[in-house]
């Protein structure tokens, strides 16, 4: 563990805290997309398969259990919970995601690091986890003024793999047969994605102004 | 194959 990955970990749980504050404290979860919360729903049941086979560490296993748990728990709120439900807005989530679904499991096909049921799962779960913040972002573009905690929610989930791509370089450097290309790359194209989201919440932060994403 | 890397990231 170093202290870049750690600062991801604990980016990664803030955004969740964030989005389950939203959803909880406002009984709303407009402007937030259920697709994007389905997305990693899967990323995180593909990824933790080895949950109850390997032992890590404490801390690995309760970050995972948390993880698996609120993603569920919004899907399950976006989709059943009587008040919450009522703000999701379909005609706004039209993304289909189905498609990111299948080619990021045909690329896991092709592209893992061995052929195995649990690496290629592994690869899928990476590869879903860089696009699965498109539905969310092209509904945020569609929606045009973004509320606080939704922007916030979305800030600390790009920085989180920002800080994972300094802990790969660290750990590059430190660690002498140390090779995640897969985790590289995925993260620095799901990073790359949200460049522009970036961009206008710095603008709108120096502005003080509402943040707004062009359509 | 050299076994892949344990999984040891979230």
């Amino acid at each position: 563990m170093n202290i870049f990955r750690f600062a991801g970990d604990m980016t990664h749980l803030i955004s969740i805290l964030v989005l389950l504050l939203k959803v909880y404290a406002t009984k709303s979860c407009s402007g937030i997309s259920l697709k994007t919360q389905e997305l990693y729903g899967i990323v995180f049941l593909a990824r933790y398969l080895d949950l109850f086979t390997d032992f890590i560490s404490v801390y690995n296993t309760v970050m995972k259990l948390v993880f698996i748990g609120s993603s569920l728990a919004i899907v399950w709120c976006m989709r059943f919970h009587r008040v919450v439900k009522r703000s999701y807005d379909r005609d706004v989530d039209t993304f289909r995601h189905y498609f990111l679904v299948g080619g990021c499991f045909l690329l896991a096909l092709f592209v893992h690091e061995k052929f195995s049921f649990r690496e290629v799962f592994w690869a899928f779960s990476i590869y879903l986890e860089a696009v699965a913040i498109l539905p969310q972002l092209i509904l945020l573009q569609r929606s045009g003024n973004v509320d606080n905690l939704t922007g916030q929610y979305v800030l600390f989930l790009g920085a989180y793999r920002g800080f994972y791509i300094l802990n790969w370089i660290y750990r590059y450097f430190t660690e002498d047969q140390f090779s995640r290309w897969i985790s590289c790359v995925s993260g620095l194209v799901q990073t790359a994605l949200y460049a522009d989201f970036f961009y206008y919440y710095f603008i709108s932060w120096k502005n003080n102004a509402k943040l707004k994403l062009p359509a | 194959t050299k076994e892949p890397l344990a999984k040891d990231e979230l």
